[in-house]
């Protein structure tokens, strides 16, 4: 808890020490407390949460002209799976026709996964347990869009780390999948980030962007005590939005991303 | 030579030239810049410069002619201390051993689960994992799958109580002279009453031999807060840190290790069934030096 209060020395380290518990990032903190040092003026707690929103900018939201496709990208664990569902429940009940696709064609049970949450949202999945490529299941699904006039395809893709180009450059050949022989779908890129997740979060995303274009991200695990605070490095140093937050293991869980917000839940 | 592996904490000390009361201070915060980049919790960070400090005034180093390097010896043989500089076992001792394995969503349990089974059972030990996640969808399936892939069978009873779903493992278990049983728990989350007193029920009525925290070695700050409170509900035997595969430096482990007091075990280095190998505390502090 900061207390509003002219600059001091003690109030400079209570602040640093409140944004670096948070996972800002040293730099992005240092940004902020010379910020401060520079405008040191009573209840110098607004002059942050001003420079916080600048930072993070208005609400994005996704523009989803049909027919879409959405990739689900990130590293394991993440919570991709369970974000592809919620995000089918969200543009369900904005009433597009959505199409899951099961393109995660290697972890164990992971098409099963996908398909319990296909069957509580009464959605349709494409799947193809047979098959270890994910690019063909991909062509399968938005085959099936395509001749369905499906508003919107969701794609949950493997959890892969950026430390193996062979799983880097799958994502890049389900892209060129989706520009070369599907070019009528609006392609939108989505990663996961994991709250609880460090520093490393930022280096993913730079990695990951070089593979395919990223329009968003979704901040997950946001229940939990971590504040995921790198959205603020991401923002500045990749320009990349975070659109979501998931708050839970449930379809329901999923909230638009709020500035404002958020910035509180930092600041307390 | 030390100060080759770790260019970028001498390049910084370097400039700093003989180490004096004067500059002990920015060296000190220089070192916590390093821990924070990789993900070293703020305070454990704080507390470990603090030991540093006081183990360096006492073998007189900051007197001495290469100040730079000797401090930076000093804390790489500091962290591979506070690492854990022995290597840990897995008790088996149990008729049979039961490891209970817990932690928060998405860590690596039940890959973990699998990996540790068929490590058992490559040292000819009689393994039976046990399916006792009962909300996440098809965990139920992802475990029978892993175990049909390394041969190791699995115990469920589908969507039932999964305090029951030990107990009865654990008499299964006993009754077929099985060496090693490995619970699979839900993710859960520490602040999560319910699902803590859930798995604080099974350690209750089950007395594993082994209670293994599993954590992403990619936890930023917040491994602190988690891991606390995850070794204040259960009496924690170890840790297996996962996805070392990655590039993050991985401070969690120093966070973790501080605040749990437990040893870390293992770590969890690709997704593949033979993807765990015993912990190496000095892999791991020229990691976290970077
Ligand atoms: N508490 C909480 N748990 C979440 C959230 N999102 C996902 N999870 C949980 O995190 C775990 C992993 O979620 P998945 O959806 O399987 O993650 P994934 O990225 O698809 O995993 P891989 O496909 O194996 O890489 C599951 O237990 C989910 O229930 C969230 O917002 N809050
Ligand atoms: N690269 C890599 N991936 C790993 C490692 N350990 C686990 N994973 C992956 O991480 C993801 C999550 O693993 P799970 O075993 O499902 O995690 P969990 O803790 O059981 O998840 P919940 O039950 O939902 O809490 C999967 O994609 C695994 O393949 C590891 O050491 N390296
Ligand atoms: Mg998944
Ligand atoms: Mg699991």
């Amino acid at each position: 808890q900061i207390v509003k209060e002219k600059v001091s020395l003690q109030s400079l380290e209570q602040l640093e020490e409140t944004l670096l518990a948070s996972d800002l990032g040293l730099s992005t903190v240092d940004d902020i407390l010379d910020i401060v040092k520079k405008h040191s003026k009573e209840n110098f707690i607004n002059e942050v949460a001003d420079y916080m929103q600048q930072s993070l900018g208005h609400e994005k939201e996704l523009e989803i002209k049909s027919p879409s496709v959405m990739l689900v990208v990130g590293v394991n664990g993440t919570g991709k799976t369970t974000t592809v569902a919620k995000l089918a429940k969200y543009y369900k009940d904005q009433g597009k026709s959505v199409l899951l696709v099961a393109a995660d064609t290697y972890r164990a049970a992971a098409i099963a996964q996908l398909h319990q949450w296909s069957k509580r949202l009464n959605v349709r999945m494409v799947c193809n347990e047979k098959s270890q490529d994910p690019t063909s299941v991909l062509f399968d699904g938005l085959k099936s869009a395509k001749s369905e006039n499906i508003d919107l395809v969701i794609v949950d893709t493997a959890g892969r780390l950026h430390t193996y180009k062979n799983l880097m450059n799958e994502l890049e050949k389900m892209v060129r999948v989706i520009r070369d022989r599907f070019p009528e779908f609006n392609l939108c890129s989505i990663m996961t980030i994991d709250a609880n997740l460090g520093q490393n979060s930022l280096h993913q995303v730079r990695e990951f962007a070089k593979s395919v274009h990223l329009d968003g991200a979704v901040l997950t695990k946001m229940d939990g005590t971590a504040r995921g605070g790198i959205v603020f490095a991401l923002k500045n140093e990749l320009d990349l939005p975070v659109l979501f937050i998931g708050i839970g293991e449930e379809l329901n869980d999923l909230n638009e991303f709020a500035a404002d917000e958020y910035i509180n839940s930092l600041l307390g | 030579q030390i100060t080759d592996r770790f260019d970028t904490i001498f390049r910084r000390l370097r400039g700093l030239g003989k180490i004096t009361d004067t500059n002990i201070q920015e060296t000190s915060r220089e070192i916590r810049r390093v821990l924070l980049e990789a993900d070293v919790n703020l305070q454990v960070a704080r507390d470990f410069i603090t030991h540093v400090k006081v183990k360096a005034e006492g073998t007189k180093v900051l007197k001495s002619i290469k100040p730079g390097e000797q401090f930076i010896k000093i804390i790489y043989e500091e962290l591979i201390h506070v690492l854990g500089d022995e290597t840990a076992e897995i008790d088996l001792n149990g008729k049979p051993s039961v490891i209970l394995m817990a932690g928060l969503q998405g860590s690596g349990k039940t890959t973990t689960c699998a990996k540790l089974a068929k490590m058992f059972t490559n040292q000819n030990k009689k393994v039976l994992m046990v399916a006792a996640d009962v909300y996440r969808p098809a965990a139920i399936e992802q475990l029978q799958s892993l175990g049909r892939q390394i041969d190791v069978p699995v115990y469920d009873e589908g969507l039932g109580d999964p305090v029951a779903i030990c107990v009865n493992a654990v008499a299964k278990a006993k009754s077929e002279k099985v060496d090693i049983v490995i619970l699979d728990t839900a993710g859960r989350l520490h602040i999560d009453g319910e699902m803590m007193n859930e798995i604080q029920h099974i350690w209750d009525e089950v007395k594993p031999n082994e209670i293994l925290f599993v954590a992403d070695s990619m936890t930023g700050q917040d491994a602190v807060t988690s891991a606390k409170a995850f070794s204040e509900a259960l009496p924690l035997t170890g840790t297996i840190l996962t996805k070392l595969d990655g590039d993050a430096r991985g401070g969690a482990a120093v966070s973790i290790r501080q605040v749990t007091g437990t040893p870390i075990k293992f770590a969890g280095v690709s997704e593949k069934m033979d993807g765990l190998e015993p912990f190496n505390p000095k892999q791991m502090a020229d990691r976290i030096l970077g």
